[in-house]
């Protein structure tokens, strides 16, 4: 799911970085 | 390499002036889109079938009740200290004169404050404001306002400087209104140079009479509708990035800045995705505002109808401020969503449009701001904006294709990434 059940991402800002840069 | 895709077909490719060639088909078809009148209605059925033929998915209308205000024949000649016909705009919702018209002398103030230390020589004038102009925000409230503060200390009409940042004697129009309890009076905004002439006529001391005739009038409210087309989303297509700009305009000049320009680089967005091949994960929705202009009315009842899925909204955004050279994003969000659009303009740095704002806003998604659903706004270069808003010169001449090229591919590289991000952004 996109959202986790409490709202709250379990994912790192390195993580979601490292994603957002791969559409570069 | 999705952004350079998305920068070098809105830009450099192939759809390059995409967004202003359509913008112009458009308003130089169908001419100004007052709510309530025959050309929104005709602009909305044009859209509907643009929307359909451009291949998006999921197009329908989304019915609303709309006002239906329009000014009629208007005129205002200034008889003392001498004869001179000045320009003028009525102000949306404003009453009409009687038949025959208001001849009446003028009081000229600078403020509301001034009025209040004035108010006993008010009683039976038109009052003209002749605020200064000290940024939209503050100086609309002259605009929206002025005829309440003027009807409260017993005038028969207003006249208010046109809120524009430069003026060549362009009126300006907008919304007005009124207030329970108080008298309706004809409203009007006159040209900076006959506000600031009649000021200086005053401080000579020169008595000044000036005779108004409006033939505005307020029907029944009408139907008309949200526009709505779509890229359903691959793996979450109930979950929304809502791109907008609003379809309606005042009844003068095109139209094509405010907001032809914000609605069509919000069409092109998804065209733009479209014609990449591209499906985000979660759905792209695009909605065209009918009546902003007179309050965010369908902004408002597309919020009542589509509020039980606030939790689905990830960005809320609206372009309605020009599509003038993009210099960022104006963004409203936890510090957390903040940190995460910083990252996804940073895909904009071949566009050199980086930057990140404070109060992402827009009047069509601000009562999903206020909700807690992140939002964005187009943040461009507004040194001419205000030279054309809501006037005649509100025309095609005014918009650059190249300059809404690229606000095009800033407004679809955002949207789309943040459609297509394995996470919603996160909220408060």
């Amino acid at each position: 799911k996109a959202v986790f059940k409490n709202g709250v991402s379990q994912r790192t800002f390195r993580e979601i970085k490292e994603e957002i840069a791969n559409y570069e | 390499d999705v952004a350079k895709a998305i920068i070098n077909l809105a830009v450099y490719g192939k759809y390059q002036n995409r967004s202003y060639e359509r913008l112009g088909l458009l308003v130089d078809t169908v001419g100004p889109r007052l709510s309530g009148s025959k050309n929104l209605e005709k602009a909305i059925q044009i859209m509907y079938q643009n929307l359909q033929q451009d291949g998006l998915e999921n197009v329908h209308l989304e019915q609303v009740r709309i006002p239906h205000w329009e000014r009629g024949e208007e005129s205002a000649v200034m008889l003392e200290p001498r004869i001179h016909k000045m320009a003028i705009l009525g102000l949306g919702s404003s009453i009409g004169t009687p038949p025959g018209g208001i001849t009446a002398e003028v009081l000229v103030v600078a403020s509301f404050d001034e009025l209040q230390r004035r108010a006993s020589e008010a009683r039976g004038k038109i009052i003209v404001y002749n605020q200064p102009y000290t940024g939209y925000e503050k100086t609309v409230q002259y605009r929206v306002q002025g005829a309440v503060e003027a009807a409260k200390v017993g005038a028969v009409a207003s006249l208010i400087q046109s809120v524009a940042s430069f003026s060549i004697y362009s009126p300006h129009t907008g919304i007005q209104k009124y207030q329970d309890g108080v008298p309706k009076i004809p409203t009007a905004c006159i040209t900076v140079e006959d506000a600031e002439m009649m000021s200086r006529m005053a401080s000579r001391g020169n008595k000044i009479v000036i005779h108004l005739e409006m033939g505005a009038k307020t029907y029944p409210d009408t139907d008309s509708f949200n526009t709505v087309a779509e890229i359903t989303g691959s793996m979450y297509p109930e979950e929304v990035v809502l791109v907008s700009g609003h379809l309606d305009s005042w009844d003068v000049g095109q139209g094509a800045l405010d907001d032809g320009g914000g609605a069509f680089i919000s069409w092109e967005a998804l065209s733009l995705v479209k014609d990449l091949g591209l499906r985000p994960k979660r759905t792209l929705r695009l909605v065209l505002w009918t009546a902003e202009e007179q309050g965010g009315i369908g902004a408002s009842q597309y919020y009542e109808l589509h509020k039980a899925n606030i939790s689905k909204y990830s960005l809320v955004m609206e372009a309605d401020s020009g599509t003038f050279l993009p210099t960022g994003l104006q963004f409203t969000g936890s510090d957390k969503a903040r940190a995460i659009m910083k990252e996804v303009m940073n895909l904009l740095q071949p566009l050199n449009v980086t930057k990140v704002f404070s109060n992402g806003e827009g009047t069509d998604i601000n009562f999903w701001i206020q909700a807690g659903v992140p939002g964005a706004s187009l943040r461009d270069d507004l040194y001419k904006y205000f030279f054309f808003h809501h006037s005649h010169g509100d025309t095609m001449t005014v918009m650059d294709p190249k300059q809404m090229n690229v606000a095009a591919a800033v407004w679809a590289v955002v949207a789309y990434v943040v459609a297509d991000m394995d996470e919603m952004l996160p909220r408060s």
